[in-house]
């Protein structure tokens, strides 16, 4: 169900989004267009992210990402002002 | 570890706490006495005192909310965000939130009380978060296995002493990181009369005071010195390095350590090093440099070894004919050993333990003798 998984994949994508603007000044500002996981903005945050928290840095939403963001953590971001 | 942009801390080392609201999932007691494990955390391997206020502003306001809670970043309900804190300053900084939709417990069967808020009491200090799984700092959750054996990282006594420095000197130093080794040194203090430097060096208009596996950084414009790990900045170099100097045509330091020398340039290491220095022509005998200083107006480099000394010519590359010669011929008052040298505005600074020898290389005479650290405002 091509839709069904659009709505999963979009719901990941509004997590990853939130996780990058909370932790790791992504801009809240995207514009819209750079809301496919391969944009690179996006790319460039998350490896960020992956390279911060120890984990591989792929730039891909690979299992172990998606795991740590759903991690219990401080509200404190990790980079920025 | 890393701080808050800008580094915001404490002016002061006596700081006020209140706890302002409990959690429904503990103890008044079990929440008092977790504040209080979490403050101990920090008092121990810092200057820091905290004394609880029970009515009032204090500096540390700490309290439990949901969702909105007044700071226009609300909590998100059960798991994810745990808690929040604000950098040291008025009002609502220096401040600690804990989300109420957690389940706070004693142990870690739910979220550790303890464990969280000396997370986010190291952020009402001013520190910000450690790239460092086994930190206190990592910015996620992670209990250890044996709670009642909680000890902070290296990476957290750095971090918080790179703010405040280390504990006042006390018989029954109890803060031994858990990563540390007994026989390491205690962390040098900016200010002890008897401080005595490494390596001492410029650096594009800054000096460098090495002591250990730390220096001091003095910057013209910041009055009061930073104080850093030397891996921060150069993780590829050892620790209590024998000498430093600058060479300002090559916009290059270079650091020696046993039979070795690096070059770098900012915080670049040049490819191609560490080298011997024995490649710069030094001869089999001289096993280390004990002191090295760079005259840019001469284009010289003078390295001290024990009681002697070579000169390097910078133009030809290579160490000059004649030398060594003995220190006490060429700089008279001047007492070998020398740990460091250093030069500025045409004077030639010799460090020698806790003393340093000034001295006017035009007059030949040592002109004033001083603290090792008067550079650093002491």
């Amino acid at each position: 169900y091509p839709l069904d998984g659009t709505v999963k994949e979009d719901s990941k994508m509004d997590l990853v989004q939130q996780y990058l603007e909370n932790y790791y000044n992504l801009e809240k500002d995207l514009k819209q267009s750079v809301r496919r996981k391969d944009s690179n903005p996006i790319v460039k945050k998350i490896q960020e992210m992956q390279r911060f928290l120890g984990l591989k840095v792929t730039g891909r939403l690979d299992a172990d990402t998606m795991e740590v963001i759903h991690k219990p953590r401080c509200g404190v971001p990790d980079v920025g002002d | 570890f890393s701080t808050f942009p800008g580094s915001p801390k404490w002016k002061k080392t006596h700081l006020t706490y209140r706890i302002v609201d409990y959690t429904q999932d503990l103890s008044r007691d079990a929440v008092d006495a977790a504040i209080a494990k979490a403050l101990k955390v920090w008092e121990e391997a810092s200057p820091l005192t905290f004394s609880r206020v029970h009515a009032g502003e204090a500096d540390i306001m700490i309290s439990f909310a949901v969702r909105e809670h007044g700071d226009f970043i609300p909590f998100d309900g059960p798991g994810k965000v745990l808690a929040h804190a604000y950098p040291p300053g008025q009002g609502i900084y220096g401040d600690a939130h804990f989300d109420d939709d957690e389940q706070w417990t004693e142990d870690t069967s739910g979220i550790n009380l303890f464990l969280v808020a000396a997370h986010e009491l190291g952020h009402s200090l001013g520190l910000f978060h450690s790239d460092k799984p086994e930190a206190l700092m990592y910015a996620l959750y992670k209990p250890p296995t044996d709670i009642g054996r909680f000890r902070l990282s290296q990476d957290d006594v750095n971090g918080i002493q790179s703010l405040y420095g280390p504990p006042p000197a006390s018989p029954n130093d109890s803060v031994m990181p858990q990563d540390s080794n007994p026989t390491a040194p205690e962390f040098p203090v900016m200010c002890d009369p008897d401080l005595s430097f490494d390596a001492v060096s410029t650096l594009r208009g800054e000096i460098l005071f090495f002591k250990d596996r730390y220096f001091w950084r003095r910057i013209h414009w910041n009055h009061k010195p930073e104080f850093h790990l030397i891996s921060t900045f150069w993780p590829s170099l050892p620790p209590e390095l024998d000498a430093a100097c600058e060479v300002n045509s090559q916009d290059t330091v270079f650091i020696f350590k046993g039979n070795k020398f690096w070059a770098t340039r900012g915080n670049e290491i040049q490819v191609g090093y560490p080298r011997s220095i024995h490649t710069l022509g030094f001869p089999p005998t001289v096993k280390k440099i004990d002191a090295a200083m760079s005259d840019q107006k001469e284009k010289k480099t003078y390295f001290f070894v024990e009681d002697k000394y070579w000169r390097f010519d910078e133009n030809s590359q290579i160490l000059e004919q004649g030398f060594p010669r003995l220190i006490a011929d060429d700089f008279p008052g001047v007492e070998p050993k020398i740990d460091a040298v250093l030069e500025a505005s045409g004077l030639f600074y010799f460090f020698s333990g806790s003393s340093q020898f000034e001295f006017d290389p035009k007059a030949k005479m040592v002109t004033h003798v001083l603290k090792s650290n008067s550079w650093l405002h002491c």
